[in-house]
């Protein structure tokens, strides 16, 4: 499985939709502070079936959605896609590329997608946990996170390496 | 179940001695089940011997021993179940340059099974970058993205990158 | 005695605006006591709204932001009542480059009636001290110190400072 | 009240006396992860008084000595001295220069000195409260702690504008 793009629209920050088209392996994102990069990785997650607001620095649903800014309007709802090609060996029923849409609107009535045909979340989570990308937290350290991994407490840990069984 | 627990356990233990090694050079890094009887409830604890140091609790460690110690245990985790995709925010902010280009270096040995997404502000880790995506706010309060190429600053309000 | 607390309040809150327009340009930043009629038992609120961005919770706030924002607040106190000696352990870490330039700045001109100790691996930060104090482990385990001069680093097992 | 050195043998991983002469208003301390920068600042906030060993990252006070090293054996106390220079308009008993020491025995037992006369920790505290250097919490801010003076508790705030008072 490889991230091939992220599409964000409405997302928190992203009053404008913003394409990343990524390429390679080592991916830097750069900018300076309060830009937007770790609302980045909270708009993948998210796309991905993150259901806790607090995982993603928000205290409910609502905050997911861009509420305005000096010049702007809040917008109605917020979508974020994300575009994985499978690998040669994982065949799918939904062909080599698979394209991941979650939408939400202020209601709070949350859509997904699946190559633009609307399915559950457990369909996605159920595709990616097939491919390796369950919801493994080790897969993505939040920002200052990195410390907490060392100093949580040994129940923690372990959760760690159940995700890894 | 047990097993599965404990031969997971069991690799990860292994890696992250290993990976502790390759960092280090020297010392000893070691996971000890807290309660072996009863592994589906145990917890583990990380035990860290820096080099020419005493073994102590991971308390005493300073920022940057800790963080680098967190991130050989990361990476003994991927060594045993590598995911697709791995997003690090800012993971390298308390490291110095020499252990900045220490984690890129072991980063760089996992590339070819994971793809990194790495937030960083610092040079080293920018330069070791295979693609760049350039954030910023050309207008107040929204989010675009710009190209970035590491030998010039993106054209944005905020161009200093510089650390 | 509430009449002090509530003189001292009114300072901090007028140099927290003053400093934070400081730092941003633009923008709006408040001090508010969440229980005024009660000035011994009193909390007090934070509120922060950025340039061009709407006011909103400090939890969403960006890591850089948030720690620029809690600068302002220190030089406000500072200013209000000046103590001799500051110590700041990597506080620049969070910050990308204007932002460490902005923060150095505001210091300077603090540098006046405080003595400021700093902890840091940041070029800009070392760059704008007036004394540097290089400290390295030659011996594993120990501690020793060794002179520092900006234009070139210390000759230490941990040579690269660059960050 | 400027600070003019810092002397310290024994404290965590100052096995062997280093002094740091301290001059200019903007002292940048520079050096690798683990070298021992911020055991500096643990030195300078013990030596003035610091009685919690929590705010020292440390369990209890025998944490504060040189537990040894693979190549060291442990010692058997710690001391630190600060001398001060006092403004021109603060006259103290104790003349211009102040030299504050104290020292901590692995038997727990832990002694104070002005200028090299023993005397008792309300002694130093009454001296730098009158110089300025109370125990204002802001004086000092730890790694990592910056983040945590804007999302404290609104009760914890108070605190920084009392000790302002
Ligand atoms: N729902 C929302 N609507 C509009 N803006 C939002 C929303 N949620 C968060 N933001 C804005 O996003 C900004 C934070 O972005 P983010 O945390 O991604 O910054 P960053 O680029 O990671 O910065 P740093 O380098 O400091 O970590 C904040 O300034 C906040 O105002
Ligand atoms: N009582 C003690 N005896 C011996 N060594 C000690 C003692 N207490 C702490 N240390 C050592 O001090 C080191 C930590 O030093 P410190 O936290 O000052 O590092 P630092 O220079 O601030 O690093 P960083 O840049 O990563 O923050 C640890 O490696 C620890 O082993
Ligand atoms: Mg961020
Ligand atoms: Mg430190």
């Amino acid at each position: 499985l490889k991230l091939k793009s992220i599409r964000i629209y409405g997302f928190k920050s992203f009053a404008e939709k913003v394409d990343l088209n990524i390429s390679g392996n080592i991916i830097a994102v750069i900018g300076p502070n309060g830009c937007g990069k770790s609302n980045i990785v909270d708009a993948l997650l998210w796309c991905i079936g993150e259901q806790n607001p607090r995982n993603l620095r928000a205290q409910n649903s609502e905050e997911f959605i861009f509420n305005g800014s000096k010049a702007r309007k809040p917008l109605g709802y917020a979508e974020v896609s994300v575009h994985f090609e499978m690998d040669e060996d994982h065949t799918s029923p939904h062909g080599k590329d698979l394209l991941i849409t979650r939408r939400i609107k202020r209601s709070g009535e949350s859509s997904y997608m699946i190559n633009k045909k609307n399915c559950r979340l457990k369909d996605i989570i159920d595709i990616l946990a097939d491919s390796g990308l369950g919801k493994s937290g080790y897969a993505v350290v939040g920002q200052k996170e990195i410390d907490s991994a060392l100093t949580a407490s040994p129940y923690d840990r372990r959760i760690w390496i159940d995700e890894a069984a | 179940t047990k097993e599965q627990f404990l031969t997971t356990f069991m690799k990860v233990r292994e890696e992250f001695k290993n990976t502790f090694l390759k960092i280090f050079q020297d010392g000893h890094a070691d996971l000890i089940l807290t309660d072996p009887e009863k592994l589906l409830n145990t917890g583990i604890q990380v035990e860290i011997t820096l080099p020419g140091k005493k073994k102590q609790r991971l308390e005493l460690l300073s920022g940057g021993e800790r963080s680098l110690c967190a991130c050989a245990l990361l990476f003994a985790l991927l060594k045993v179940n590598p995911t697709p995709i791995v997003v690090l925010d800012e993971i390298d902010a308390p490291l110095d340059g020499r252990n900045v280009e220490k984690f890129v270096d072991i980063l760089s040995e996992h590339a070819h099974e994971t793809q990194f997404m790495l937030i960083t502000h610092n040079p080293i880790t920018i330069e070791s970058a295979t693609t760049w995506i350039g954030v910023t706010m050309q207008e107040p309060g929204v989010t675009s993205i710009v190209p970035y190429q590491p030998d010039k600053n993106i054209p944005s309000s905020n161009h200093a990158f510089a650390r």
